[in-house]
């Protein structure tokens, strides 16, 4: 019988994040690993730690290969994200779900023509609540940023009460809190 | 054409031994 792997449409890079103060931003950025086809994302998924278990200050990031997870690269910088935040509690019941959930619609490329505009996604643990994002390239492209919204609200299995923001990186960069404006909601 | 995979597609391989 002949077995081959399951190409992917892309190329994806995992990057983990832990936050030590005496490096750089930049320096507490470590490229884990990449892979393109199906087994490979398993082979990764299944061998480090899940979301869950990581330490508050602590990302995961998985980026389109040649995509820095930083608002400054060239892909991003014109770019925003599609936010979740989740509460406290979530962290035992749905963080490891939503990510995962994620990762299916980042690999499988679920956004089907869309998909070009995806970059890649991000989880944040915070002891105030974790965070995770699917950043898109482009917050002008709006039939683009709205059916990436809408399937991944889907995906997620949030209920239409629930509503999501996207907020574009350059926005996010200058304002803080309660200021970010959300430029299209779900 | 593009490589687009479903959730439930995806999900089968989770468990299976991986191939050379």
């Amino acid at each position: 019988e002949h077995i081959t792997k399951h190409p992917l449409q892309n190329r994806w890079a995992l990057w983990f994040f832990k936050n030590d103060k005496s490096k750089t931003w930049q320096d507490n950025l470590q490229l884990v690993t990449k892979f393109d086809t199906v087994e490979d994302f398993w082979a990764l998924y299944s061998h480090i730690q899940l979301a869950s278990k990581l330490t508050s200050g602590c990302d995961y990031s998985l980026f389109k290969d040649g995509i820095e997870p930083m608002w400054e690269d060239n892909w991003n910088k014109c770019g925003g994200r599609w936010l979740i935040t989740l509460a406290k509690q979530q962290r035992h019941t749905e963080l490891d779900r939503f990510w995962l959930e994620t990762l299916l619609c980042l690999i499988g490329e679920m956004f089907s023509d869309y998909s070009d505009d995806v970059c890649g996604a991000v989880i944040n643990i915070r002891t105030k609540g974790d965070k995770i994002a699917i950043w898109t390239r482009e917050a002008e492209n709006q039939d683009a940023v709205i059916h990436i919204g809408r399937i991944y609200k889907e995906h997620l299995g949030l209920s239409s009460k629930v509503v999501i923001g996207y907020q574009a990186h350059a926005d996010t960069a200058t304002k803080s809190g309660s200021l970010m404006k959300n430029k299209f909601v779900v | 054409g593009k490589k687009q995979y479903g959730r439930e597609f995806l999900l089968d391989f989770q468990f299976m031994p991986a191939c050379v």
